[in-house]
């Protein structure tokens, strides 16, 4: 599989909404 | 792409590995189910800081863990007695990785404070719990069930215990866990239930191991929080509180805080689909269709990354791409970079340079763009992993096989 790792991830607001079956992304979310 | 990616990123070298450092709460929308997050081996961490691995440790622990992940997606898919399945080891767990990032959570009454990995691939919380049979050195006291006046053990006929991929029944007719880590890590002990302080919310009865034997790539923490997709996971268990709903943001630097909140967006957020993989029911999927450099978009069909299917991991630290994809991102990354002397490869990082003589470096933009028109810029910090000013390598790899 490809894997999206938590350096790619950095500073990113990445919320999971489970439930509604989405993942969002939201850059600037922490210093 | 080029219009939302914008083209470089302009960067202060001395920046690169700056030692101040800021380990407070982001402190935008302070909220009762907030945690800090830090890095588990950075300032912003309370664990003892003498075991910190290198970077050479650190990415073979990373390829491990994907490794095993590969594997136990592998072991689902292949069929009985099938000739692949007789290569896999007995042991197909997920490995823990280098498990980056803490947080601290409460558990009992009164409440006793514990640092645990957070992992959004697996599902089972649980923490070192006395009486200990085997258990590492950690750095906060034990849990101890016995001073807590909201602990109840779970029996082996509940559903809660049947539920678990590993479970059994002790002599008393308690429910006794096993989660077994693709690393050989292991923890196992008894199911049972207390109250979970997360920030200042109090969950009352929150299933969790509580771990009688535990050994393996724990390092000092005082064990896991699982936010997997399985019913065990606290995602699933606090499903009428927070309606299956978290997030979190990773810091750009172990010297910096983020965060993780339960049942909470976040504003300015872009959403595309979640998927499901059977093979891996814990991971979390999403369709990745096209990666940019440098605004434009690399000449890949969008199957290059859905047929093999995609999973967002905070446990796994460098993304894995398939092998044409990865040498497209490679060759155009490296033509955008041919003014700066390179460097030599780091583990599974092969594309490095050497930022000494350079007060600025000019880095090309990369984006991942996903299904519904998702476009996530990454940060600066995303792009490169700077092991020092002399090593700065592309924070990707290739898989082995365009099946992994």
């Amino acid at each position: 599989v490809v894997i999206i790792g938590n350096v790619q991830q950095r500073r990113f607001n990445v919320v999971y909404d489970v439930g509604n079956l989405k993942i969002g992304f939201g850059a600037n979310g922490c210093s | 792409a080029r219009g939302l990616a914008g083209e470089h990123h302009v960067i202060d070298v001395k920046s690169l590995l700056s030692t101040s450092s800021n380990c407070s709460l982001p402190d935008k929308g302070a909220s009762p189910s907030k945690l800090k997050v830090v890095h588990r081996h950075g300032p912003c961490s309370s664990l003892p800081r003498q075991n910190k691995p290198s970077h050479l440790q650190l990415l073979r622990q990373d390829q491990s863990r994907v490794d095993s992940i590969h594997c136990r997606s592998a072991a689902a898919a292949a069929p009985v007695g099938g000739s692949l399945s007789a290569k896999l080891p007995a042991n197909t767990g997920t490995s823990l990785g280098s498990g980056n990032y803490i947080v601290t959570i409460g558990l009992g009454t009164p409440k006793k404070s514990f640092s645990v990995v957070f992992d959004t691939g697996s599902d089972l919380t649980w923490t070192q719990c006395l009486p200990c049979d085997s258990c590492y050195t950690q750095n906060d006291p034990l849990y101890d069930p016995t001073q807590s006046s909201t602990f109840t053990n779970i029996s082996c006929n509940s559903n809660y215990c049947t539920q678990l991929d590993q479970s059994s029944c002790s002599s008393t007719s308690t429910c006794l866990y096993q989660v077994q880590y693709g690393d050989n890590s292991q923890t196992q002990g008894s199911l049972i239930q207390d109250t979970l302080t997360f920030s200042s919310d109090s969950i009352p009865n929150f299933r969790f191991g509580c771990g009688h034997d535990n050994s393996g790539l724990f390092g000092k923490v005082d064990g896991l929080l699982g936010l997997g997709r399985e019913p065990a996971s606290i995602v699933s268990q606090t499903d009428q509180l927070y309606g299956k709903v978290f997030s979190y943001c990773l810091p750009s630097t172990s010297s910096a805080a983020g965060y993780l909140e339960l049942g909470s967006t976040a504003a300015g957020v872009q959403y595309t689909p979640m998927l499901t993989n059977q093979n891996l029911p814990s991971f979390y999927f999403l369709n990745l269709v096209a990666i940019s450099v440098g605004g434009q978009k690399l000449a890949l069909s969008p199957t290059v990354f859905s047929n093999p299917g995609t999973l967002l991991d905070s446990g796994t630290v460098i993304s894995r791409l398939p092998p044409t994809a990865y040498a497209a991102l490679r060759s155009s990354f490296r033509r955008y970079m041919t003014n700066y002397p390179t460097a030599p490869a780091l583990s599974i990082l092969d594309t490095c340079y050497d930022f000494t003589n350079y007060q600025t470096v000019k880095v090309p933009s990369i984006a991942l763009l996903f299904g519904g028109g998702v476009t996530a810029n990454l940060d600066f910090k995303g792009i490169l992993y700077v092991a020092s000013i002399s090593q700065a390598c592309l924070a990707f790899a290739g898989n082995n096989d365009a099946g992994d």
